[in-house]
């Protein structure tokens, strides 16, 4: 007879870190970098706080080997807001567990990768990692902790208190076997990539040389902050409206729509009761399970909610987009489109697409790079809806463009849910919805760098005479 | 301040739906059928009994909506072993629950994917499963169940054990929100492609039309079972490590050493200890934090160990590779390659590849039919290793195949663990060891079918005059 277990959120992801990005010692060090970067400026940018962030990998002094793959000491500094000293245990030491559980735009969204740097971490060095944050400036907590892997839970192996005079923010430090010769390319690239998209953060990584990479503020100017916003009715399932009807204590069904979902007024609600064949005065909470199924239905169908709008989003806009590509790309011609706010599933989402072409920076051919929530994906390109948009729409030679031409792709997708296809974050999955966004942006651009290359063609053609 | 929650791991998956392949109606309904399949072929082969099987999908009578997507009945049968009626709530309602979290070949290894079916149902339906299970074929309990998804357990809304006289087997009844329009094609082929690797297994699969799809066994010779081996030094660590030496009673360190591992003898266990530097004396239970660093390094540096043998594995072979080749793509040539034992990460593992071209039935230009321990991944080409090593090597024209070639390309990967990147078990990650097998193997065969293709040029040559 078989024999069954249960098994922990932890001790799942360590059992296939494969999923999470760890699958070898130079991967491994590129994600666990990313993911604590990628903390720090969600915990900078929650406070509309200038990101001020430092990274340092240096090989750790007790190593017994001497070349790739080694152990690495991984160290992230940030003046974000800190964590509470009573949460921050159970915030790197727990898998799912976090406060991006929310519907707002962040880079976070999993509860894990954090967490998963420190797994890795510790089961490659059996080390245990070093967290010092504090959230006013003036008391600052460390913890050792190490996970309890089987039971999903921190162990603290000890815990200090010391008061100073500073800013909010947190640092992380842990050791994991890494290799930085294979995945120093990568990592460049994603600190270079990320300042191009976050010109008012300031970054410093110090790589185990000793070298440093400085990448200044470009800017004072802090975009907008995502606000977290409602469901809309069209991605509601039956199980989050059987919560929501347990839970409120709202008697009258017209303001429990407004109430709880994305744009819904008072017309708009009673239109839509009313299309559900509901009562003006059911009382939502003595409805039963037949009638909501037929109300979840009746959601689906209903054609008169308002689209989600995205004023809960905070696009990179034309200003970060325009300064990014001018002074890293140094094109000779550049494009840029905005797409009007789009939804999948309820999930309001904006795509924006830039084109760089010639120059003497970049390289023949074309090259793409991708952003999510402001976040560079540089792995598995051909797996993303992007990438499949780009390789796709380019091949057809429409519109003119030579095969050699040195041609650079920036895809920006901001969402309050991104639809990854991997925990790792690596590429996104096929959404129908977000792959038409993608490729008419893609057409805008290119249209405009066609025109520009005719008139370019026939301005020369005249020089020529 | 962030305010904190942890939610459960069938909280995490409701939510992130898209991770486990249910990112729309076409798709969860055809992953809500391979999950199922999946898991009665599994049953029966742990028995080694000749599978027999029976999927049916069907309107639902009180649909409201006449056109996909809409909602469907589907209910999967099988002769397997059965589930303990203590553990079948658990094993169906709770996420990272099973009986596949052992080191041994098997199509299941998360412990959520029939989970994960029956939640998707539940979400977009409000209806329960119901399960029908028997261990000795006499005792028959069946189980109504929903899902409490916010604490990842199984709520019992009835069950009965009635005495029959029958044979042991599981049947799995569940509705959801489908669309059997988009995805009855690769329904289809799902069931031609497992009858293909799978000739001893009676399937049938009536459709939603009430067409049946008949795929007999034939042959009665059930392939050998897979074992459940021991882990390998080469792929353990810390962590691993920690746990064997604190639940261990075992004084002896080679004695250690030669109980729980793969392969490792009395010798072999020696030359390590004391490549390790560690006295042949040593309780493996007392070392310290320190030793077992360097036990665990040492493991990984020591090349004495013997590779991972295969024995525990159970390859197509080439009887059935030959069988389905010959009756499901009649080509004018094949050729197969079943590559050495190879191993990523201390896990074994068997490469094969089978080539077909020609004939009246494969079409035009290259088709890749991808297969990891018997299961038929369908999804996301472009992102398997095989997708890539194919399009790789394919290209190239250096064994002079014309471009429209009618070609087909059968990979097989078999391993006690396989590396699938997503939990969607679409496609395999890039692991060098893997990528390596999979380029031999289709050298291999691209060779034998080049000079079957230069020896009929020349005879044809010869013909013509
Ligand atoms: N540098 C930091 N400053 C402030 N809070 C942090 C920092 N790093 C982590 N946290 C907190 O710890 C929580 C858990 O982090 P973790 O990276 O494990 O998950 P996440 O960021 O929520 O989601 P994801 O898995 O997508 O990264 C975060 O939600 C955040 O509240
Ligand atoms: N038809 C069946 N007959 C016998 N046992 C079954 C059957 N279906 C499921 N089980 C049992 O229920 C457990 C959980 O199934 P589930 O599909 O959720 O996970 P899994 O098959 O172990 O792994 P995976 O997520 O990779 O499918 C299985 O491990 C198996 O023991
Ligand atoms: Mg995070
Ligand atoms: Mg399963």
């Amino acid at each position: 007879q078989s024999s069954f277990s249960e098994i922990s959120p932890s001790e799942f992801f360590y059992r296939n870190r494969d999923l999470a990005g760890f699958s070898n010692p130079a991967k491994a060090l590129y994600t666990a970098t990313r993911e604590l970067v990628e903390n720090s400026l969600d915990a900078c940018e929650s406070t509309a706080t200038l990101p001020k962030i430092s990274v340092k990998i240096r090989y750790s002094e007790e190593e017994r080997h001497e070349q790739d793959p080694r152990t690495y000491v991984i160290t992230v500094q940030d003046n974000g807001n800190g964590i509470d000293p009573r949460q921050a245990p159970n915030a790197f030491g727990k898998v799912f567990y976090g406060s991006k559980y929310r519907l707002k735009q962040a880079r976070g969204m999993f509860g894990m990768g954090g967490t998963m740097a420190i797994l890795y971490g510790q089961i490659t060095t059996s080390k245990p990692v070093t967290i010092t944050t504090s959230t006013d400036g003036r008391e600052f907590h460390t913890f050792r902790l190490l996970i309890d892997i089987q039971n999903n839970k921190p162990i603290i192996l000890s815990r200090s208190t010391r008061r100073g005079v500073g800013s909010s923010g947190t640092s992380v430090e842990m050791l994991l076997h890494g290799d930085f010769f294979r995945a120093s390319a990568k990592i460049r690239d994603y600190f270079r990539q990320t300042a191009l998209v976050t010109p008012y953060a300031e970054i410093t990584f110090i790589d185990p040389q000793g070298r440093l990479w400085y990448f200044p503020q470009t800017t004072k100017t802090v975009p907008k902050a995502p606000i977290e916003t409602k469901p809309h009715p069209h991605g509601f399932d039956f199980e989050a409206m059987r919560r929501l009807l347990k839970q409120t204590d709202e008697s009258s069904f017209p303001k429990l729509l407004m109430n709880e979902f994305h744009r819904v007024g008072k017309q708009t609600a009673r239109n839509f009761l009313t299309f559900a064949k509901f009562d003006l005065r059911t009382d939502p909470r003595k409805i039963s399970n037949e009638e909501t199924v037929r109300l979840v239905d009746a959601m689906h169908q209903f054609d008169g909610f308002l689209p989600p709008d995205s004023n809960c989003l905070s696009p990179l806009g034309t200003e970060i987009l325009k300064a990014g590509i001018v002074s890293e790309l140094q094109p000779e011609f550049y494009s840029i489109a905005i797409r009007p706010p789009a939804a999948y599933s309820g999930y309001p989402f904006i795509v924006e697409v830039a084109l760089a072409y010639g120059g003497k920076v970049i390289g023949e051919g074309v090259r793409l790079y991708r952003f999510a929530n402001r976040v560079p994906l540089l792995y598995d390109e051909a797996s993303d809806v992007a990438g499949q948009v780009v390789s796709e729409l380019l091949d057809r030679r429409a519109y003119n463009i030579p095969r050699e031409a040195p041609l650079a792709v920036i895809t920006h997708v901001c969402s309050t849910k991104i639809p990854y296809k991997s925990v790792g974050k690596e590429f996104l999955a096929e959404r129908p919805e977000l792959e038409k966004e993608l490729k008419n942006g893609l057409r805008e651009t290119l249209r405009q760098l066609k025109s520009y290359l005719s008139r370019k063609g026939s301005i020369e053609a005249v020089q020529r005479r």
